[in-house]
This record gives structure tokens, C-alpha cells and sequence, in this order.
């Protein structure tokens, strides 16, 4: 159960 | 002009096992200070890095910078081919298309190149800030293997929770719940079996197990895993590679019920 968070939160795509 | 020749070229095989059920396709980075990968699973949950330093190698020469697009199955493939107490050798050409692995026996007497063609890849780059992580964990690596597969054949999400009891890994299931702890062991004669917890606050996190598992594909590259937690933060899983340098594999979290 639960979501999954992306990397993308927490990383600046460069 | 690139040519870096390693005398460990296990380390290599071992690097590419553990690298090619997680991702596909990657730019391998070429620099006068190592040889470097960072590349995301495709569903953008998991990042691997690896950095491999100049100074590891017995002959490095890279005159430019070059990024070299390897399919990493087609590039484990080249290297099963490699006996593991092989030299490696990787060249390519500054406008190549294509990467020659060369595979030296220990005592020269056989000698064989696999020329693989080399692919564009469109890379999305990843700023990583640097992390202040709330607890570190230390840990046998074959330990953490046999935790993630063991948990694994119950339920599909881990808990992690870091305490000055320990370090507790929980998952539950259809058919019931596990839990297993590992208390602090200095292991003082056996440092490879040492279990070291560095904690600032305990926390707790949930990670998917299946990617957990992929992680420790990179089991046999290192004696200890290292596991950096920090709430709301991806999870840091690091395997030292020999002196030369690191892989370490990155997880977000999963969203708390």
C-alpha cells in the first residue's frame, strides 16, 4: 500500500 | 583519446551485475578524475552513481572529457566474457562510435577485444545536494541481502527505523508480519562483520522492496553496506569499490499511509 515518491522531489533535474 | 586499463577487472564485471537489472541504457562519463555514472531506473525512483577514480586504474589516459552511451546489458554481456582475474582494458576514440573492451589473461598468454557500438543517450542529470543524514548504518553486505530477500518473500515494502536500540527492518503481508533487528556489534577482530550505527535522530522510513533487492546485486563488490537515512529523503545505499571509489544507489521514500 501507499504512494511512492519520484526523485524528482527531492532532486533538481539539471 | 580514451584508455584506462584496470588491472582488477572483476571489479568491472562485478560493477556492471549490479548496475544492468536497474538501468538500461547510461552515459559512462570519462574525466582526468575518474571514470563516472549517475543514471535513474526508468520509472525515476532510483538513481545509481558510481565513480570509479583515476588514481585506481594502472593506466588512465583520457584527454578530454567524453561521455560514452553503453547499453549496460550488452555491456555486461562484452564483460562475462572477461575471466575475473583478467586486465581490462576500455578504449574508444574521441569521435567513435564505438567502445573496445580488451581482456588480458594475468600471465599474457591470451589475449581477446569485444568492440561494442556505443548509443546517443538523452540523460537527465540529477543535482544531489549534499545531505546531512539523520542516522548511518553500517552493515555486513551479505547481512543486508539476506534481509531484503528474506522480507521480500513476505511483503513488498520495508520499514527502516533507526533507534539507539538498533536498526529494525519490518515488512507485512498478506500472510503475516516480520520484523528483524540488528543491535550495534563493534566486531573489533572481524570489522567485515561489524554492524555501526550512527545516530543524530531516530527516524523511520518505507522503502519498495524490489529495488532494495536490485541494490544488492552490488553484494559482492564490498564486506559492508552502508545505509544513509534522513526523513523525507531518498536513502542512501553505498558499496565501496575496492579503493577506488563507490556505488551508491539512491531510493525515494515511499508516501506514508
Amino acid at each position: 500500500g501507499g504512494g511512492q515518491y519520484s526523485l524528482g522531489k527531492f532532486f533538481l533535474f539539471g | 583519446m580514451l584508455e584506462l586499463r584496470l588491472v582488477q577487472g572483476g571489479l568491472l564485471k562485478k560493477v556492471l551485475e549490479s548496475l544492468k537489472d536497474l538501468v538500461n541504457d547510461a552515459n559512462f562519463d570519462c574525466s582526468a578524475s575518474g571514470f563516472s555514472l549517475q543514471a535513474m531506473d526508468s520509472s525515476h525512483v532510483a538513481l545509481v552513481a558510481l565513480l570509479l577514480r583515476s588514481e585506481g586504474f594502472e593506466h588512465y589516459r583520457c584527454d578530454r572529457n567524453l561521455s560514452l552511451g553503453m547499453n549496460l546489458n550488452n555491456m555486461a554481456k562484452m564483460l562475462k566474457c572477461a575471466a575475473n582475474d583478467d586486465i581490462v582494458t576500455i578504449k574508444a576514440d574521441d569521435a567513435s562510435d564505438s567502445v573496445t573492451f580488451m581482456f588480458e589473461s594475468p600471465n599474457q598468454d591470451k589475449i581477446a577485444d569485444f568492440e561494442m557500438k556505443l548509443m546517443d543517450i538523452d540523460s537527465e542529470h540529477l543535482g544531489i545536494p549534499e545531505a546531512e543524514f539523520q542516522a548511518i548504518v553500517r552493515m555486513p553486505s551479505a547481512e543486508f541481502a539476506r534481509i531484503c530477500k528474506d522480507l521480500s518473500t513476505i511483503g513488498d515494502t520495508v520499514v527502516i527505523s533507526v533507534t539507539k536500540e538498533g536498526v529494525k527492518f519490518s515488512t507485512r503481508g498478506d500472510i503475516g508480519t516480520a520484523n528483524i533487528v540488528c543491535r550495534q556489534n563493534p566486531s573489533i577482530d572481524k570489522p567485515e562483520e561489524a554492524t555501526i550505527i550512527e545516530m543524530e535522530e531516530p527516524v523511520s522510513l518505507t522503502f519498495a522492496l524490489r529495488y532494495m533487492n536490485s541494490f544488492t546485486k552490488a553484494t559482492p563488490l564490498a564486506n559492508q553496506v552502508t545505509i544513509s537515512l534522513s526523513a523525507d529523503l531518498p536513502v542512501v545505499v553505498e558499496y565501496r569499490v575496492a579503493e577506488m571509489g563507490y556505488i551508491r544507489f539512491y531510493l525515494a521514500p515511499k508516501i506514508e499511509e
